[in-house]
C-alpha cells in the first residue's frame, strides 16, 4: 500500500506460495473460505498444494513462533463468474477468530456503496518507501460515483467495478497488495465492497482506483459456501 | 548416510494384489525404513506394502512385472518395489538388472535361460542369479550390458542394447520436465530420497509440489535450476547436479502469448519491462543491482533477453529482478491475463444473433434458443449441458458425483431435464448444472447473455443492512499497531 501506515485489518489475510513468500492478499469471508482475485492463480483448476494463507500478524514475515500467526494451507480454487475476476480459496481448516483474525461481512446483493463513503484498502504489498513495507499498511480512500467515475475514465467503467477517487497525495494499492479488500464502513460493520484489482500503476494522483466491485457476486459467494 | 528405501520405487496408496487372491502375506511392525531393509536382505522379497497408519509392512515375492499380479489403489498403503525389477534402464554394466526386456538390440528374442537349445550353455538359473525366464540378464559382467542366448540358431548371443539411465530419457530445456531414474549426481553421489529429511532437511515436499515429480531419489528440476539435481545422501555436499543427455529433438512450442500470459505465463514473450510500482527491470545479462544465476545463455528455451517480465523458475506470474536495491524481484501481475477460451458445446456463444421470439423477457413461450439467454436465463430451456471449463453436467436427477440441494423434485416448475444447464435458483450469472467433476460441485455454463442488462441497485439506506458476526475489529489493536 503506498501512502498508508501500520494498521490492524484482522479479515486481511497474505497468501503464500509453496517457497513461502507473499504474493497476493485475500479477505476472509468466513472461517474456512477467502475471497481474492484471479489475477494471482494460474487456472482455476490449479492444483494449491502447498500454498497458504497466513493470517493473524502485522508482520509480511513474522519470525517463527509469532504466538497470534495462523497459517492454513489452500484446499481448493473456486473461480468466480468469468467477468468478475473472483475467486474463493477454500481452506484446509477453519481459521480461529480472536481480537487478531475477524471476518469481514459480505454487502447486500447489488448494494451500491454511497460516493463519498470512506474506505479502507489494507495489503503486505509495495509501499514505494512510503511507509514500513515489513507489517501490514492501511490507506482510507473516498468512493467515488459511479457516474462520475465512468466520465472520468471515458466511459470504460465496467458495472463490476468500484472506484475509489484519485488523491492529491499517492494513495493506493500497489504489486503485492491484489485480491486484498476495500473495506467500508456500514452499519458499524466492515463490509468487502471491493476486491483490489492489478493496475499499470500504483497510487495515481490523476485517475480513480479500480475495484471489483464485490456485492454483484455476493449471491455466487453465498452459493459457493452452501454448495 | 543413505537410507535403505533409495534401492526402491515407491508407489503412493497403492496396492499390489496377485490374482486370483492368496492368502494374505503375514505382516510386521515397522517403518517403512525397517521394511526396506528386510526386504533388501530377503532373496525372495522383491516389494513390500507400508501401512501408513498401523506401521505394519508386509513383504512381497513380486512386482507389477511379474505375472498374475495386478495393481490397486488403498488410500492405507504405499507400494515399494524393488529398483532393479522396475527399471528399463542399466546402471553400470547393468548386472543388477531385473527387468523383463527378453529381445535382443536387433529384435531376436531370447532363449528362456533354463533351456539349453537352441543354444547349450553353461548359465543356468539358481535363486541367487536373477536369470528368470528369458530376460536379458548380465551374468558375466559383460561391459556391453545384458544380453541373452537367442532362439535362432545361427546367432548364439546378442546384446540387448538396453541403454544407461543417463542416456535412456533426455532432457529437453533445463530439464524441468526430465522424468527418468538417474538417482546419482554427475559426481557420483547418490541422490537423497526427496520424501526424506536426512541428512539434508529442505523444502522440497513431494505432497507439496505434486507437478515436479518429486519422486523416490531421482533427478529433478523443480527450482528453475540450470538442470536437473538432486540433494545428495553425503552430509557434507547438500546437492549436486546429474548428468543427463540433452535431447537432439527441438522442445515443443510453448504457448507463447504476448499480450496477456496463460496460466503460469512460462510461454510470455512480451515487453513489459518495469514493476507495477514503476521501478524499471534489471537486465537478465546483468548481475547488479541484484546477482543472480538466470544467465540468458544458460535458459535458452526463457527468452531472457532485455529486461523483459518472464517467469523462467515456473513462479506464480511472469517477474522480474528489479533495478532497486532493497527490492530484489517484482512480480508483473499487471500484464493482463489472457481470456479463457471457453465456448458452449457446439457453435461458440454468439450474443449478437437473432434470438426467437419465444426468448424475449416476458415473452410466455419457453426460450429455446441455446446459443445465449434472456434475464438470468431461468427460461433458458437449451440443451447445452457443460460448464464454461468443458466439464459434463450432471443430470439433475442423479445423486452422484454430488447430492443435488436442487432437483426435479424440489424445483418440477424449473424444467431440470436431463443434464442441460439451467438456472432454477435464479442465479444472477445465469444458466448453471451440478457438475461429473467430483472436486467442483457446480459451475455455470458456457451460455452467454443475449444483452447485456444494469445489474447495479440504487443505493440503499445505510439502516435498511444489518450484519452479524463479522466486520467488528477491535480498535485498540489498530492504535497499538501504530
Amino acid at each position: 500500500v503506498v501512502g498508508g501506515q501500520p494498521g490492524n485489518s484482522p479479515w486481511t489475510v497474505s497468501i503464500r506460495n509453496r517457497a513461502g513468500a507473499h504474493f497476493c492478499g485475500g479477505s476472509l469471508v468466513r472461517e474456512q473460505w477467502v475471497v481474492s482475485t484471479r489475477q494471482c492463480f494460474a487456472s482455476c483448476d490449479a492444483d494449491l498444494a502447498g500454498y497458504e494463507v497466513q493470517l493473524g500478524t502485522l508482520f509480511k514475515d513474522p519470525r517463527p513462533g509469532d504466538p497470534d500467526q495462523q497459517s492454513i494451507p489452500i484446499l481448493r480454487i473456486v473461480c468466480g463468474p468469468s467477468e468478475s475476476q473472483l475467486v474463493m480459496l477454500k481452506l484446509a481448516r477453519p481459521a480461529t477468530l480472536n481480537a487478531r483474525v475477524a471476518l469481514i461481512c459480505l454487502p447486500p446483493e447489488r448494494y451500491v456503496v454511497p460516493a463519498g463513503t470512506v474506505c479502507e484498502i489494507a495489503g503486505w504489498g509495495e509501499t514505494r518507501g512510503t511507509a514500513d513495507g515489513s507489517v501490514l499498511n492501511v490507506a482510507r480512500l473516498p468512493v467515488m460515483a459511479h457516474e462520475e467515475c465512468n466520465a472520468a475514465l471515458r466511459g470504460r467503467l465496467r458495472e463490476g467495478e468500484l472506484c475509489t477517487a484519485p488523491l492529491h497525495a499517492g494513495v493506493g494499492a500497489c504489486e503485492g497488495d491484489y485480491g486484498g479488500p476495500l473495506a467500508c464502513l456500514t452499519a458499524d460493520c466492515w463490509v468487502l465492497e471491493g476486491v483490489i484489482t492489478p493496475s499499470r500503476v500504483c497510487a495515481r494522483t490523476d485517475q480513480p482506483a479500480l475495484f471489483i466491485r464485490v456485492s454483484l457476486y455476493v449471491d455466487w459467494v453465498h452459493k459457493v459456501m452452501r454448495m | 548416510h543413505r537410507s535403505p528405501l533409495n534401492d526402491f520405487q515407491r508407489l503412493r496408496a497403492t496396492e499390489l494384489l496377485p490374482v486370483p487372491a492368496e492368502p494374505p502375506v503375514p505382516a510386521e511392525r515397522g517403518p517403512a525404513e525397517l521394511c526396506a531393509r528386510r526386504c533388501a536382505a530377503s532373496l525372495p522379497c522383491r516389494a513390500f506394502h507400508h501401512d501408513r497408519q498401523s506401521q505394519l509392512c508386509q513383504l512381497l515375492p513380486w512386482t507389477q512385472h511379474s505375472p498374475h499380479v495386478r495393481l490397486q489403489r488403498n488410500i492405507h498403503y504405499d507400494l515399494y518395489q524393488k529398483k532393479e525389477f522396475l527399471r528399463d534402464c542399466i546402471v553400470g554394466d547393468g548386472t543388477s538388472y531385473r527387468g523383463t526386456r527378453d529381445t535382443t538390440e536387433r529384435g531376436l528374442r531370447c532363449q528362456p535361460w533354463r533351456a539349453t537349445t537352441p543354444h547349450d550353455h553353461r548359465f543356468l538359473p539358481s535363486p541367487r542369479n536373477g536369470l528368470e525366464e528369458n530376460f536379458c540378464r548380465n551374468p558375466d559382467r559383460d561391459k556391453r550390458g545384458p544380453w541373452c542366448y537367442t532362439v535362432d540358431p545361427n546367432t548364439r548371443h546378442q546384446s540387448c542394447g538396453i541403454k544407461q539411465c543417463e542416456d535412456a530419457v533426455c532432457m529437453t530445456c533445463n530439464g524441468e520436465d526430465y522424468r527418468g531414474s538417474v538417482d546419482h549426481t554427475e559426481s557420483g553421489i547418490e541422490c537423497q530420497r526427496w520424501d526424506l529429511q536426512h541428512p539434508h532437511t529442505h523444502p522440497y515436499h513431494p505432497h507439496k509440489y505434486p507437478d515436479k515429480g518429486l519422486d523416490d531419489n531421482y533427478c529433478r528440476n523443480p527450482d528453475g535450476s540450470e538442470r536437473p539435481w538432486c540433494y545428495t545422501t553425503d552430509p557434507g555436499q547438500e546437492r549436486g547436479y546429474c548428468r543427463i543427455r540433452l535431447c537432439k529433438k527441438r522442445p515443443r512450442a510453448l504457448n507463447v502469448t504476448t499480450g496477456c500470459f496463460r496460466g503460469k505465463g512460462e510461454g510470455y514473450r512480451g515487453r513489459v519491462n518495469v514493476t507495477v510500482s514503476g521501478i524499471p527491470c534489471q537486465r537478465w545479462d546483468a548481475q547488479a543491482p541484484h546477482q543472480h544465476l538466470f544467465v540468458p545463455e544458460k535458459y535458452p528455451c526463457k527468452d531472457l533477453r532485455e529486461n523483459y517480465c518472464r517467469n523462467p523458475d515456473g513462479s506464480e506470474a511472469p517477474w522480474c529482478f528489479t533495478a532497486r536495491p532493497t527490492v530484489r524481484v517484482a512480480f508483473c501481475f499487471h500484464i493482463r491475463r489472457c481470456p479463457d477460451e471457453l465456448g458452449a458445446e457446439g457453435e461458440p456463444p454468439a450474443p449478437t444473433r437473432g434470438v426467437p421470439a419465444g426468448c424475449q423477457p416476458g415473452a410466455s413461450a419457453p426460450c429455446l434458443a441455446s446459443d445465449c439467454y434472456h434475464g438470468h436465463g431461468e427460461r433458458y430451456r437449451g440443451h447445452v449441458s457443460k460448464t464454461r471449463k468443458g466439464i459434463t453436467c450432471q443430470p439433475w436427477a442423479a445423486q452422484a458425483p454430488h447430492v443435488p440441494q436442487i432437483s426435479p423434485a424440489t424445483h418440477p416448475e424449473a424444467h431440470l431435464e436431463e443434464n442441460y444447464c439451467r438456472n432454477p435458483d435464479n442465479d444472477s450469472h445465469g444458466p448453471w448444472c451440478y457438475t461429473m467433476d467430483p472436486r467442483t460441485p457446480f459451475d455455470y455454463c458456457a451460455i452467454k447473455p443475449c444483452l447485456a442488462r444494469p445489474q447495479l441497485a440504487p443505493t440503499l439506506p445505510a439502516d435498511a443492512v444489518a450484519f452479524e458476526r463479522c466486520g467488528q475489529r477491535d480498535e485498540r489493536l489498530q492504535l497499538k499497531g501504530r
